[in-house]
């Protein structure tokens, strides 16, 4: 599937 | 890296500037409730995943102050400093901009899941959340100098995130595609705007439409 990116900006 | 913390601190001095306007003026002319609203809703779509996801004290902290202030401006804008002037040309319909973003969220998201969904909406609304506080510019003809450096230093943020997105693409290989598109989007609204910014303002002008 598609990759997630990690949401660790604001 | 530079461009993420120097987008962050003009995403922090935007609020401040605005926070400070109104105290000290004890006034809300010339700034869209519409806009302060959209961006409560950013924030709250964006950033209630602090609830679940942890990623570092300055993010959670950075989030709840984003958080906080927003809905304290909105307090202030309705119940404190209320302008029904002001309220009177602030006429953008942004049912059209929370409907088309919701839309867009549906389609566009890297997962159809609640809170991926939410944060593309976030996304897809922050870009055009200035909207309705530039059609205000639009239909006064002028601003205040400090109400100028607010929308400066919000368009500052997303703009300075373009290059930290490219320096993490190159140094992390990560990309979001969701955020840069809209990033992108988001700055050639406010390209307009930067440019009226450089010419008037920052040479001495009063900020006034051609």
């Amino acid at each position: 599937g598609k990759k997630i990116p990690n949401h660790d900006e604001l | 890296n530079i461009f993420r913390a120097a987008g962050d601190l003009s995403h922090l001095i935007s609020i401040l500037i605005l926070l400070n306007t109104i105290q000290k003026s004890r006034s809300i002319a010339g700034i869209s409730l519409k806009t302060q609203i959209l961006y409560v809703l950013v924030f709250l779509t964006r950033y209630l995943d602090l609830t679940y996801r942890y990623v570092s004290i300055y993010n959670t902290l950075m989030k709840l102050f984003f958080i906080s202030s927003s809905i304290y401006i909105v307090y202030l804008m309705i119940y404190k400093f209320k302008n029904t002037e002001t309220e009177q040309i602030d006429t953008f319909p942004i049912e059209y901009l929370i409907g088309g973003s919701f839309i867009l969220s549906l389609i566009f998201n890297y997962k159809f899941q609640f809170g991926e969904i939410l944060w593309s909406f976030s996304l897809w609304l922050e870009s055009v959340a200035i909207l309705p506080q530039l059609f205000m510019l639009q239909r006064t003809g002028e601003a205040r100098t400090l109400t100028t450096h607010y929308i400066f230093a919000l368009g500052a943020y997303r703009t300075l995130y373009i290059p930290n997105w490219i320096f993490r693409w190159i140094s992390e290989g990560r990309v979001d595609y969701l955020a840069i598109f809209t990033g992108i989007v988001q700055t050639i609204i406010y390209s307009d705007f930067f440019y009226i910014y450089y010419h008037r303002v920052l040479k001495g002008f009063k900020f006034e439409l051609p």
